[in-house]
């Protein structure tokens, strides 16, 4: 199992190569890997190397090959079905964000207590009770959770038990979950205080 | 400087020991810090021992204490004046999220360039163009960028100009910034990544 901040770099060189690809380039070198991701030209060789990734001396890396390789690792080389429960503020923001599309995490099902019947893209808003009612005609792989910290175990509860064995978590609580679910929590602060140990350290 | 995933890990790790200062707690050992973070007992120990806590063999770590060294370290010992461009479904939940005031991240400033005037809090949206103006008065210490990927550019170049010199953009657009500027690219599909890593090594 590789670690998880490897598995975050391999995020991050994958956004890069699929930007590369798109403004149509076909090498890449570790330096230009290391600009664009601030990860250090070593780390990049030795990520690439440990999966089997030489590149050519003086001329670098296959943009495409690289980049399904690295899909193959992170499984962002097949689809993925989504529920995502709570369509706020975030939730709505979510929704809408194409970086998940482009990466084959697919919205298939939308779940509030509100708004129900509202339309996005070509889903519709559907009322968290009849959660295990669609997941049984859908089939999600991952849930997301984006409600009020108060309802959050209780959703956890709803997914987990049609079925769902991997959960992303916005509400700042620790979900309570079996040992064969991986749940990941985000807490968004976290990124502000790399900022402030960066200014806390210039100062 | 520290590195990144270490911060990442002072986070974590400062969160934790947020919850269980309001439970009541005083004492924690790496073995509970572990449990509540993921991260192995070796490394949390070996992360405090780099930092000079060495807890009491057999006890734990004096959680106060703990706590007010790490914020020390990742700056939320004390108050930073955030600036947010961009109040639409993210920028909607980011500045009414109780997790960053609670770490001393304090919104003083919200821009957009609609429904100028509304009010969230104690503070009124305002007309990006007159940011500079409100910059002036207010003195921003850090930048959070979320407007569509086309103004993301300048919206960081209008933050800079006014002497932010740290950025969070959550845009899916790489920024140029100057050199003695931190600027923190979020990508949330990176979390769904993870994820699929490792429902894929499970399958
Ligand atoms: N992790 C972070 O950094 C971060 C940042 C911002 C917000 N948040 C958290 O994310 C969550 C959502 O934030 P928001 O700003 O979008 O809040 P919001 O209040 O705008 O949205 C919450 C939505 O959940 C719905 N809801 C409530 N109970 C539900 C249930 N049982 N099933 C399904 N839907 C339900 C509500 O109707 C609402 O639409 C909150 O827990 C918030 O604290 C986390
Ligand atoms: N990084 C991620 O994982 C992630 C996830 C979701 C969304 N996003 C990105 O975050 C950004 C915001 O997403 P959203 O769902 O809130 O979009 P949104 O369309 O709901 O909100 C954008 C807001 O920015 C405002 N705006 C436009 N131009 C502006 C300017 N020059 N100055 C100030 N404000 C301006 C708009 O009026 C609107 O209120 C987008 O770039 C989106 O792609 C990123």
């Amino acid at each position: 199992k590789i670690p998880e901040v490897t598995i975050m770099r391999l995020s991050s060189y994958s956004r890069v190569l699929n930007d590369a690809l798109a403004k149509g380039d076909k090498i890449i070198s570790s330096k230009g890997i290391s600009a664009l991701t601030g990860v250090s030209p070593d780390q990049v060789r030795k990520d690439f190397a440990y999966f089997g990734e030489f590149g050519v001396r003086g001329i670098g890396y296959n943009i495409e090959e690289l980049k399904n390789n690295i899909s193959k690792i992170i499984g962002t080389d097949r689809n993925w079905k989504v529920a995502i429960a709570g369509l706020g503020h975030l939730g709505g923001s979510l929704v809408s964000y194409p970086g998940f599309l482009t990466r084959g995490f697919i919205m298939a099902g939308i779940f509030d207590v509100k708004n129900i019947g509202e339309k996005y893209g070509n889903l519709y808003v559907e009322h968290i009770d009849n959660f295990e009612t669609i997941a049984k005609k859908v089939g999600f792989d991952l849930g997301i959770i984006v409600v009020p910290k108060e309802f959050a175990q209780n959703v956890a509860d709803i997914m987990i038990k049609s079925g769902i064995k991997a959960i992303l978590n916005f509400a700042p609580i620790m979900l309570d979950v079996p040992e064969n679910v991986e749940i990941k929590n985000v807490d968004l602060s976290m990124f502000l205080e790399m900022l402030s140990y960066y200014m806390s350290i210039k100062m």
